[in-house]
């Protein structure tokens, strides 16, 4: 495996859309979820990531909650499960706010989730690392202390109370301390463009714990 | 008045956050994480954690009721 890897930058190609903002949703969950799927058929098809509804997830993926709450590998299930296209953000616009499923078949042009994978990988690090030669993985992790996050590498202040979603799109292992490109979605205004970089290796803000791969 | 005591009341959210980041940044080293002021300063932690942390457990048997399914289903029932 390469000693990083950026999926925003790959061979002069980005394959990672636009920061996206969550505002006062609590739909994590599914803001990673949909980034996921933007990543892996941007990767899979050789595209521009194209922008994926995350409001669909949000109202329309059973067994889960909204904004108040949900996870991304029950997102993953419905959506393979149900054979419903992930429709462009176009289509069914982002609100921030739980609404009823309002996805119609005149709409089903859309991105399909044909399999995917959540597994824990707490003390084997690396093989995330192999992991994300092939896309993105979201992964879930305690972000109580990242609110006022600036820059650079999350070492310390985590626990392991797993409270948020995120999308890791790579990795650098070059410098003294190796650490995961962590894509977040609390705006481009927050931390480095949007993103934060947390150290490999520890288990840091139980980074490793609920990790997920998908393919379309 | 509101508005006043509002002002006041996140001011002094403000500067508790001040206070929590400046602790958090004397427990950094070189290439540790730093913090600082932004637009979740004047939030408590309590509120930051309503607002955009969550609740990531299953939710098994919290069946929605107008999901997908149930759609499809009256526009068969339709047909």
């Amino acid at each position: 495996i390469p000693k990083k890897l950026d999926w925003r930058d790959f061979k002069n190609q980005s394959y990672v859309s636009a920061v996206k903002n969550q505002n006062g949703c609590g739909g994590c969950w599914a803001f990673s979820t949909a980034e996921l799927v933007e990543s892996m058929y941007s990767i899979q098809k050789h595209v521009p990531p194209p922008d994926l509804s995350v409001q669909e997830v949000i109202d329309c993926s059973m067994y889960n909650s909204g904004c108040q709450g949900g996870d991304t590998c029950t997102a993953m299930q419905w959506l393979v499960d149900s054979h419903v296209p992930l429709v462009s953000d176009a289509v069914y616009p982002l609100t921030d706010t739980s609404e009823n499923c309002n996805l119609l078949p005149t709409s089903f042009t859309g991105v399909k989730v044909s399999n995917f994978t959540c597994q824990s990988y707490m003390g084997n690090e690396y093989d995330m690392l192999v992991l994300l030669s092939n896309g993105p993985l979201t992964v879930s992790v305690d972000a109580t202390l990242w609110a006022n996050y600036q820059g650079g590498i999350v070492q310390h202040h985590c626990g392991n109370t797993i409270n948020h979603a995120v999308v890791i799109v790579g990795y650098d292992t070059t410098g003294d301390i190796p650490y995961y490109i962590v894509r977040n979605s609390w705006g481009p205004d927050f931390g480095i463009n949007g993103y934060l970089h947390v150290k490999i290796g520890e288990n840091i803000c139980g980074i490793a714990g609920h990790v997920s791969t998908l393919y379309v | 008045h509101n508005q006043s005591n509002e002002l006041h009341f996140r001011f002094n959210i403000f500067k508790e956050n001040l206070y929590r980041i400046e602790k958090l940044n004397q427990q950094s080293n070189k290439s540790s994480a730093w913090y600082g002021v932004n637009k979740f300063s004047d939030l408590t932690p309590e509120e930051f954690k309503a607002s955009y942390l969550t609740d990531l457990k299953p939710h098994h048997g919290v069946l929605k009721a107008k999901g997908y399914v149930t759609q499809t289903e009256k526009l068969y029932s339709l047909n």
